[in-house]
Parts: structure tokens; sequence; C-alpha cells
């Protein structure tokens, strides 16, 4: 995360650690992580973890460990030989069926996924939170959450965005109606190791603040500026339909 | 030695008797025979109830006769003045004298002969009850058609005992009915009916004639009848006492008729059916009885059915309703079987939430599921409550037989996230 601050797993309870790679995740269930397909598309047995806030190796021990029983990648994710070089980020997302329920508590419970209304379409300014283990300004990654409150910002944002590496040209980037752009202000923003964690917006059809995920950790032209997220609402219907066909009735 | 005949003189007998003198005779003639004395001579001193001179005959101590005074024959064709004839075979004559025999009476002769005995007659008891047949020497009893000598040898009874009545309806009366029973007799019937009917006894006032009670209420003639460990009667008088229908409570029933050897009554008629055994209608809790009747009798089956909630358990099985039958001794079939309410068990456990303990977990019994608040919450509103129903379920208003389901809580941290001012 650049920008943003040390947070504690109870303030994103449904962040979920990937060791390998290091990366992150939504717990949207007790059987269920939301994550990105980047993620998981060279390692289709995860390790994951949940409900603590470091993930010092010493640490990790003694959290609440949870294994893949299924990897599903989004079925329009394009599958990329050397994923280096990759410039499509569309259909970034994937799910993770677990082998076991994750008990909830006051460090695990899950995130709610959007609904199908349109007041669940990010609006530009909308603000949301992104949590994460991944690299700062100073560092790779952290051993400590850490969290951001960033803004929605027009996908042109992002298309704009000057990557000071001269070798990287945003303008082969692929940029869908899939993808939320957001970030840009103070550089809070995203980063390598926070890909597949959640852009978080609080439902605006509760009272109570109650949050949904609007978008996964992504990819973006450079880190600090404007970040791109997956645009969960536009998946709601696959999300849906893999989790009720697979399903176990005897452990739900 | 007893002997057939023979003579007794007066001392000096034909001269003059001497005076004070006393002399006896005992006579005895076989067993079976009695005496007949006469005498052809008596001439004896005539005193006021022969208190002077007298010959005496006595006969098993009692005094037949006094004699005194002259005789003469009444009969010209027979010498006989005077005669005794006593049904025993011994006899006593007895002469006695006192100081003066001044006129020289003669005394008597006298003669005894063995006579055959009417035992039939001769006494004042007829030593038979029905037919007496005298012969020498003794008697013989004998009896009507139909009747039997007792072994006693003299009285009659007839042989009434050993019917069985088998029936379901039947009349039974007396020997001779209407005409005077036997005496002496012991009748002795039996009504044996299927089991599982009861003997009803009914005998009209009218139809009972039996030799009344003594006055300490002894019936010399009886009636009784022996149902089981039961006894009706005795009964006995004019008119019968006892109530117009006996039920026994037993498919079988002894009739005993005892007579004495007196009564000339017509005795008695009854009638008899077969009523099958009634069931009490036992009330058996939560249950409904099929067909419905005021009076359950013998091979009656009703269907019990329970009521909504309740159950029978015959070993692990429930059923909903059994079958009972009128049994021949007055009781069900299936008399332990109860109507029991339906035991749903403990409700069965969720993950992520708790039944409450519904503390009973029989039919009517209510339940409470909640789940672990805040983290999980129960997926369908209003799921929580569960009764125990009458099929053995717990059942919810919205979901049916089917769980609750705890479902984790989303998007709420347990701590909001703030960041800090820069």
């Amino acid at each position: 995360i650049f920008g943003g601050q040390p947070a504690k797993i109870e303030n994103f309870p449904w962040q979920v650690f990937f060791s390998s790679p290091w990366a992150g995740g939504a717990l949207i269930d007790e059987h269920w992580v939301l994550t990105a397909a980047h993620v998981v598309e060279g390692n289709q047995d995860p390790i994951m973890y949940v409900g603590s806030t470091l993930v010092r190796t010493s640490v990790l021990e003694n959290a609440q460990m949870i294994t893949a029983e299924r990897v599903f990648i989004h079925p329009d994710w394009e599958f990329m030989d050397v994923p280096e070089t990759r410039k499509n980020f569309d259909n970034d997302i994937a799910l993770v069926r677990l082998k076991d329920p994750v008990k909830m508590g006051p460090t695990v419970s899950p995130i709610c996924l959007p609904g199908t209304t349109p007041e669940y379409n990010p609006s530009v300014t909308d603000l949301g939170l992104i949590s994460g283990w991944g690299r700062t300004r100073k560092q790779n990654h952290v051993i400590k959450l850490r969290g951001a409150r960033l803004p929605v910002a027009p996908l042109a944002k992002c298309q704009e965005v000057k990557p000071t590496d001269s070798k990287v040209v945003t303008g082969r980037y692929v940029f869908t109606d899939n993808m939320i752009c957001a970030g840009g202000e103070k550089g809070v923003d995203s980063c390598e190791g926070d890909s597949g964690g959640a852009f978080a917006i609080q439902d605006p059809n509760e009272e109570n603040p109650k949050f949904y995920v609007a978008g996964l950790v992504s990819w973006g032209p450079q880190c600090g500026t404007y970040g791109i997220y997956t645009k969960v609402k536009n998946y709601i219907d696959w999300i849906t339909k893999t989790m009720q066909e697979n399903s176990t009735p005897s452990t739900d | 030695e007893p002997t057939m005949y023979g003579e007794i003189l007066s001392p000096n007998y034909p001269q003059a008797y001497p005076n004070e003198i006393e002399k006896s005779w005992d006579i005895e003639v076989p067993e079976g025979y009695g005496i007949h004395l006469y005498f052809t001579h008596l001439d004896i001193e005539l005193s006021e109830n022969c208190a002077y001179d007298s010959v005496q005959i006595m006969s098993r101590g009692l005094q037949e006769g006094i004699l005194c005074g002259q005789r003469t024959n009444k009969n010209r064709s027979s010498p006989i003045v005077e005669e005794f004839q006593v049904p025993y075979n011994k006899l006593q004559v007895i002469f006695k004298s006192d100081f003066s025999n001044e006129e020289h009476f003669t005394g008597f002769a006298a003669y005894y002969v063995a006579i055959d005995v009417n035992e039939c007659t001769d006494f004042a008891y007829a030593p038979c009850s029905h037919f007496c047949n005298n012969f020498i020497g003794g008697y013989f009893c004998s009896c009507p058609p139909e009747y039997f000598l007792h072994d006693d040898m003299e009285s009659c009874g007839v042989n009434c005992s050993g019917d069985v009545f088998t029936t379901p309806t039947g009349e039974i009366a007396s020997p001779n009915y209407p005409n005077p029973y036997p005496e002496n007799s012991r009748c002795e019937y039996q009504i044996l009916l299927e089991e599982g009917f009861q003997v009803v006894v009914t005998v009209r006032r009218e139809d009972f004639d039996v030799e009344p009670a003594d006055s300490e209420g002894n019936c010399p003639d009886s009636l009784v009848f022996v149902a089981g460990d039961q006894q009706f009667g005795p009964y006995c008088g004019n008119g019968f006492p006892g109530p117009l229908n006996i039920e026994t409570k037993s498919n079988a029933v002894d009739i005993i008729f005892q007579t004495d050897q007196g009564g000339e009554k017509k005795g008695w008629k009854l009638r008899y059916h077969g009523d099958p055994i009634p069931c009490p209608k036992e009330f058996v809790a939560n249950s409904v009885w099929e067909p419905e009747k005021a009076k359950y009798v013998f091979k009656d089956t009703v269907k019990i059915t329970c009521q909504y909630g309740f159950e029978v358990l015959e070993g692990n099985v429930g059923l909903t309703s059994f079958y009972s039958t009128c049994q021949s001794n007055g009781k069900w079939s299936n008399s332990k079987l109860k109507c029991q309410p339906v035991d749903c068990g403990a409700p069965e456990p969720i993950r992520n939430g708790k039944a409450e303990d519904p503390g009973d977990t029989l039919f009517g019994s209510v339940t409470h599921y909640t789940c672990e608040e805040p983290y999980y919450y129960m997926e369908k509103e209003g799921s929580g409550e569960y009764h125990c129903t009458g099929n053995g379920s717990w059942v919810n208003e919205v979901l049916g037989t089917e769980l609750p389901k705890c479902v984790p809580v989303c998007g709420v941290p347990s701590e909001t996230f703030t960041e800090k001012q820069r």
C-alpha cells in the first residue's frame, strides 16, 4: 500500500493473505475467497491465512490457515505464457473454494458482495478502502497490514498516467468496463503484493456502516498514482453461479 | 335257643297256682320274626288293675298287657281266650300271685309261635321311601321306574345328574316338573358355554316351588348355582326368592338340586342364555375409539387411534393407532399400549449456532435456535422458533423441518479503519 496507514485485521477482517505469491484476497463466505486471477494463475493450490494482522512466519503458525479445495479462474481471463509481459488484465477475477469452512469472529468475517442495482456502480469520488501487505514506498512488502482510503476516479485518469519508467507504455494496456480506476490523491495506492485484495466501499443501502467488495486490486501503470481494480459488480452472476454449482450441501 | 314255638303254663297248672310266687319266661324266636302269644286258658284271681295276681306281657321294656280274671274263648271255633302279637322276636311273660289263692284259681295256659313280621306295615314308621316288600324274616324296599335304591336300601332317588348343557340358550327343570320332584336326590347339572360368554340364569317366581326353609332358615331341599368361586343360593320356598336374572360372570355354571326324604313340591324350571362377556370401556387418554359404543362385549374389536401428537410405542416403532379386542376373560387385548406424547428428541445441532435446551422434547415443546452473534445471523428471519409437532419433527413456520442456517455477517469490521490526520 502506498500512502495509507498501519491497520489491524479487525479493520479489514475479510482480508486474506496469500503467501505464494505474496498477495491478497477477500473472504466473501465461509467457503469462498475472491481474488484476482493473476494471483492464482501460477499457483492453483495456494495457502492462505486469515485473522492475523501480522504475516511474519512465526505469527502465521498461530493464524487460521485456510487451504484451497479448488480454484476457479474467470473463463474469460487470458492465460499467457509469460505473465510478466501481460498487458491485458480484463476479467482479472478468481474464486477459491476452501476445503473447510472458516470460523468467523472479530478478526475474520466476510465482506459483502455488491448488489446488482445501479447504486452498486462505483461512482467517481466514492471513497473506498484498500488493505494489504504489499509494497510500500520503502519496502517490497510489509509484515504488518496496512490500509488506505482512496476515491474512485474516472477510468481515463488511469489511462492518462505517464509512468516514470519509460519502458512502461500505458497506451498498450487494455482498459475495459470491467475495471475501476481509483486513487490518485496524495499518492495513496495499492501496489505489488496487494493484488486480489478488496477495494471496499460502504454499502449505500445500509444505515450502519457495512462494506461491499466493489473492486479487487488488479494492476496499475505505476504505484502511487492511480490503480486499476476489477469491477466485481460485473461478475456477480459468475460468482453466484460458481458458488452455487460448487457448494457442498453436506458441509453447508 | 330261639324256638319257633313253645308253651307256657302257670305253676301247678292245671292245679291251683301257689301263693306268693313270681315267675317269668323269656321268649325268643329267631330274628326277623315276631311273636304270636295266645292264651287258651286264663283263670287268675281278679283284682283292680290286676294288683293281686296277674300275668304281665312285656316287650322291649314296655308292658304289652296285664291279665287277670277268667276268660272264655270269644270264638267257638277257636280256643284262644286272649292273644298278643309283637313285631319283635323277644317277649317276657311274668306271672305273680299274692299270699292267698283261696279259691284255687288254676292260672293260665299260653302258647307262642314265631310269626312273620310285616316290617312294611307292622311298625309305626314306613321303612321304605316307595315300595316295601315283606318276606318271612325280613323285607326289602324297591323303587318306581327311573328311580334307584340308595345305599341305605330304603330310600329311592333318581339318576338326575350328569347333564351338560352347551347350547347358547336352554331350559332346565327339576325331575318330574311340574309333578313333585323325587326325594333323597342330588341332581347336578352343568351349563357350559363357549368361553367369552357368561351364563345368565332366569327363574320366574312362579316357576319355583321347593320345600320351604325350616325355622332356622335352612333349606331342606335346595337349588344352588355355583359359578367359579361364586355361589348363588341355596334357594327354597314357594316362589323364587332370588333375582329374576342371575348374571354369573362365568361361562360354566354348576346347578345343584338337593332334596331330602320329604316334600311334595313341584320343583322348578329355569331358563338360561349366554351373554357375551362385556369388556369395560376403559379410558385411554389422548385417543379415539372406533367404533364408539356404549357397551363392548366379547369379540368386539376397536381401533384406538391416538390423537394428533400422540403415538403408541411398540418396541422402537411409533404407531398412530392399534387394535384391541375384547377377550373371553373380559379384558382388552393390547391393554398395555398407551397413547403417549410424540417425542421429537433433542433438537439437531447447527453450525455456528445452537438450540436452547427445550427442557422437554415432547409434542408441543418449543425450542429456539440462535446464531453466534454478531458474526453470524439467521439466514431467514423468524426461523429460530421450532415446535415439536405430532409427527415427531421439530418444525418452523418458515422453514418447516429444515434447520435454520447461520450465515456470516458480511462487511462489518469489528473495528472501524480510521486514518490519522497527517
